[in-house]
């Protein structure tokens, strides 16, 4: 069976698909039959992404990786019940079809708690949830007294995958690797991003991830979606019509490399 | 009946919840009777945000404005119908309360597309809808042209709100005064950031919706919702213990009283 890759928060905007997609094309630059999974049928972000990157390359003539996606559509189902088994099949079928061909499969979930992103995260070998630079995004972890900046109590997310980890215990004995990544940092030193520092590694022990080395906020992970291209795609001078600071992009893309390091890592384990 | 304010857009993370605080307050701070109604249910960022103010103040022995919130919570109903009539009634029942005592309401919508969402679009006056200075969002508007940057054709959130518009003019003859700005933006100059302005005001005519002077990417932004403070709350010299660059919060407030003059100026309207 193959490793199964989730990227998963509930907070909207946090970088689900940015990472997503850079993962995704780093694994398949380093010759992994890897595919995607899209769960958010509506704005299929990393859908339109990769759309965008095979219709670049037609245009251009341009032979890069281009893993395959299958976008997995809302239930139209009446009730819940049915809703919630029209999913499970839908998410089956669509793992069942890649798994014949692929060794990774990487699942893009939705920026909202829904039953789908759920039954994801319950067959996730590694989870990866990045996470805003914020205290707003991280009470969805949770409660943090505004003083001393402890931890109170467990919040939303953290008890959502907390389930998930339950419910892959008892389908199969499988463990969730669960590596946690702070995105769009500020790129200087700040007293705020020194504190979520501190915060997200008390976090860690207490809810049970790994801190990995996160993202900073980079103009450039914005401008390439329209042509579907990632930072792994271009060279140090940049294809993206001579991006100004290169020193920029060199520091981009060791982060995303330490990044794709860190999940390479879990699959090891 | 009161002004109707409705913050929006179904892509998560785009800054409805921070722009939604900080108008709040700045228009109880101008003296004027205004209420909130959270529709994120789950997340419940902007209720959270005026708790963490309750508690702060009564912790520090502050006094200021602290505007009623009513969070509507998610129907538990077992089918579509049910569920949408439920929603239909949780939210009429929270605007008839605050109605009764308060000439402006604001309501702040979850970061996906759900049906109490889109009923709230319907009732809007005004609609305030942050976008990420980013191709990734706007790609809910509009599909963008990846040479020309010339728009191809309105996206699933255009089209939301274009739903909401012939909703609201059968229901009342009324008109939703469509304010849109961009959030996060670089605070240096970019050609991304130059793009994307061409870009908006494109939109702007084509889709109808005014193209309002934004908000930078701003630390602080993040730094203040532990205490549920807004950058209005804090001197020039920043009551969160001294903070280190009193230019930046200087430009941020002033970011913030042109985005409430814009929206005071569609109360006019
Ligand atoms: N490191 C970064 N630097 C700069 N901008 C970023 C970075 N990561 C993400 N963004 C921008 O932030 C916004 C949110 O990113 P993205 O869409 O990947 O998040 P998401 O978690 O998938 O959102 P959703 O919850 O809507 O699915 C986008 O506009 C994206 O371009
Ligand atoms: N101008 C800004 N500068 C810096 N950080 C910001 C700014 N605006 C918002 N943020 C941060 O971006 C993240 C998303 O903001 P926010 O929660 O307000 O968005 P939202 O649209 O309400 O999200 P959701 O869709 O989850 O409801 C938060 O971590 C917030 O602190
Ligand atoms: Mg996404
Ligand atoms: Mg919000």
């Amino acid at each position: 069976r193959p490793w199964i890759i989730v990227i998963g928060n509930e907070k909207g905007g946090s970088g689900k698909s940015t990472s997503a997609m850079h993962v995704l094309i780093s694994l398949a630059q380093r010759g992994r039959r890897v595919a995607a999974i899209d769960l958010d049928g509506r704005q299929r972000s990393l859908t339109r992404y990769l759309e965008n990157r095979a219709a670049h390359c037609k245009d251009q003539g341009l032979s890069l990786v281009q893993p395959p996606i299958i976008t997995v559509e809302r239930s139209e189902e009446e009730t819940t019940q049915d809703a919630k088994r029209d999913e499970r099949k839908r998410f089956t079928d669509a793992l069942e079809t890649l798994a014949a061909e692929h060794d990774t499969i990487m699942i893009d979930c939705p920026g909202s708690d829904t039953y789908l992103a759920r039954y994801a995260h319950a067959h996730a070998d590694t989870l990866i949830t990045p996470v805003n630079d914020s205290f707003v995004d991280l009470d969805l972890f949770a409660r943090i007294d505004s003083d001393t900046y402890k931890v109170k109590a467990p919040s939303l997310y953290a008890e959502m995958v907390w389930e998930a980890r339950k419910w892959r215990a008892v389908a199969d004995g499988g463990q969730i690797d669960w590596l946690v990544l702070r995105n769009r940092m500020p790129v200087q030193r700040s007293r705020n991003k020194a504190r979520i520092q501190e915060v997200m590694d008390l976090l860690a022990k207490r809810i049970g991830f790994r801190h990995v080395p996160g993202l900073s906020e980079r103009v450039v992970f914005r401008e390439l979606f329209l042509k579907g291209l990632t930072l792994m795609d271009l060279s140090d001078s940049g294809i993206v019509g001579g991006l100004r600071n290169s020193m920029s992009l060199v520091s981009a893309r060791a982060e995303v490399r330490r990044l794709v390091e860190a999940v390479l890592s879990a699959e090891k384990a």
